[in-house]
């Protein structure tokens, strides 16, 4: 459904954007390693099933994920490491690690390595923005490709909630995704104070800079 | 199979 491909889009987008930023201004400055390192994790738990991934659409976009992420993560940690300070990006990602294996182990829907790294995938995307929004809030303001970079990021998963919410009622077994929708709310919670800032600044023209 | 159903999204 149109929700899911534009969410799915959005998320493409917000790694073009991402590079964009990198290579044009040829720095990573405002981006936190910590949050990309984590969706590394996201995806290598969540895509342990790619060998078996039997839908090109899916395939494809996994391959593209895990691909630019390793990229990503090159860049920052090699090609333009003097740009990425530490010192800014100081989340204590072992709190998120230990919150989404925590939900993991505790409800999979099935105790088999799969299902337990998937729902550990689930739960730690929903939180693994949380280094990059506390580096924003540290720095207080963001260039313009960097707040583009989160708004379509998070886009991505709050368009999946129309996407759950239109397969429920369109699809015969109406079954929900209680680890998927609990998570995807929480992360677009999450984003819902940023959005804001985006939606009454960035979008206006303005620099993005918190009150 | 109802675990399979929910793993054809990103």
């Amino acid at each position: 459904n149109i929700f899911r491909v534009l969410g799915d889009f959005s998320h493409l987008a917000s790694i073009f954007i991402l590079l964009h930023k990198i290579q044009q201004l040829k720095s990573c400055s405002g981006i936190s390693f910590k949050s990309q390192v984590l969706y590394m994790l996201v995806y290598i738990t969540r895509y342990l099933d790619l060998p078996w991934t039997s839908s090109p659409y899916n395939f494809i976009f996994k391959v593209l994920f895990i691909s630019s992420e390793l990229y990503i993560i090159y860049l920052m940690a090699r090609a333009y490491k003097p740009t990425n300070d530490p010192n800014l990006d100081t989340f204590h990602v072992e709190f998120l690690l230990g919150f989404a294996g925590l939900l993991a182990l505790l409800f999979p829907y099935k105790y088999t390595i799969l299902e337990v790294f998937w729902a550990f995938s689930i739960w730690l995307e929903s939180v693994a923005i949380l280094p990059q929004l506390f580096m924003l809030q540290r720095t207080g303001e963001a260039e313009a490709m960097t707040a583009h970079y989160i708004a379509a990021l998070g886009m991505y998963r709050a368009l999946y909630i129309p996407n759950w919410i239109y397969r429920y009622f369109s699809e015969p077994t109406h079954k929900v995704d209680t680890i998927a929708v609990t998570a995807g709310i929480l992360q677009t919670i999450l984003y819902s104070d940023f959005f804001w800032i985006y939606y009454t600044k960035v979008m206006r023209g303005e620099k993005f800079k918190l009150p | 199979k109802e675990a399979k159903a929910k793993k054809d999204e990103l």
